[in-house]
């Protein structure tokens, strides 16, 4: 699994 | 270790169909693919990321099958009113990943 770009794995922040 | 899980098989059961009908991906839910499903809920977007917080065990910005039972989960509860726990009760956690 690709970890998402946003250095956050939270998607509500 | 012996202590139950806080999600019943019924609610598993429910979620669990929940789960399957956001076609997950190695039997996995992306953020983007779970977000919207708890916004559904109408709870606060602040809500929403602690709930997730809780529930993303491993950190890996994936949920797996337990972990979205247990975002399920603490969304009713929130529903409900219930407050969100801000630590991880051990009766929250799968039995899988204890």
């Amino acid at each position: 699994q690709v970890p998402p770009p946003s250095g956050s794995t939270n998607p509500f922040l | 270790t012996n202590i139950p899980w806080d999600v019943t098989l019924s609610e598993k059961s429910k979620y669990d169909k929940v789960f399957d009908s956001l076609q997950p991906v190695n039997n996995m839910l992306s953020g983007d693919k779970v977000k919207p499903v708890l916004m559904n809920s109408q709870l606060p977007v602040d809500i929403l990321g602690r709930i997730w917080d809780m529930s993303d065990i491993d950190k890996d910005g994936y949920l797996d099958r337990d972990e979205f039972a247990v975002a399920m989960h603490l969304v009713y509860q929130a529903r409900e009113g219930q407050d969100i726990p801000s630590i991880m009760r051990p009766g929250l956690v799968p039995p899988s990943k204890r």
